[in-house]
């Protein structure tokens, strides 16, 4: 699965992580 | 494959695990936020019963004084009276 | 086996995250529980400024009632006054 870019403040992740970098929230929350 | 595909299989339960908790962090941080506000009300609240409570004792006091001046006209009053009375009858 | 790998290092993120959603979550259900506890005393506080506030008008009531018995008790005692003084001078 490639990069994930997060719902809530859009930082873009990669693509290993669960939570977002920033705002932690979880890749899949809206 | 078939580690994978259970591997996959668990990560994505997991995932889904984490957006649910999340929901429920949201939950109750807007809860708390709400919480704040009305707290916030306390110390007002405290304030409006310490100002009514000081009204309340210093009314007590000035009718506790008045009523005091109002025995003493009271008196002197029927003490005329007696003598005016007795310089009538004289 | 790199996919595996892969897969079993995010699982194992997936699930230490679960872990300290869960822990935020019980640290937010605690600070709910003590705002409830801080919340229930307000309808405590209303009733108390009401209580007070009752009391201040009834004993501002009372004095001003006071207050216009003892004038009244002023009038006479110096309408009685002017009348004892007449009789002793007649």
């Amino acid at each position: 699965r490639g990069r994930w870019s997060c719902q809530s403040c859009t930082f873009e992740n990669e693509p290993a992580t669960v939570l977002c970098a920033i705002c932690e929230r979880p890749r899949l929350a809206q | 494959d078939l580690q994978l595909e259970d591997l996959n299989q668990q990560l994505q339960q997991a995932e889904e695990a984490l957006v649910a908790k999340q929901e429920l962090i949201d939950k109750l941080k807007e809860e708390a936020e709400q919480h704040k506000t009305v707290m916030e009300t306390i110390p007002v609240l405290k304030a409006q019963a310490d100002i009514y409570k000081a009204d309340f004792q210093a009314e007590r006091q000035a009718r506790e004084k008045l009523a005091e001046r109002k025995e003493l006209l009271q008196d002197q009053l029927e003490q005329l009276q007696r003598e005016y009375s007795k310089l009538r009858a004289d």
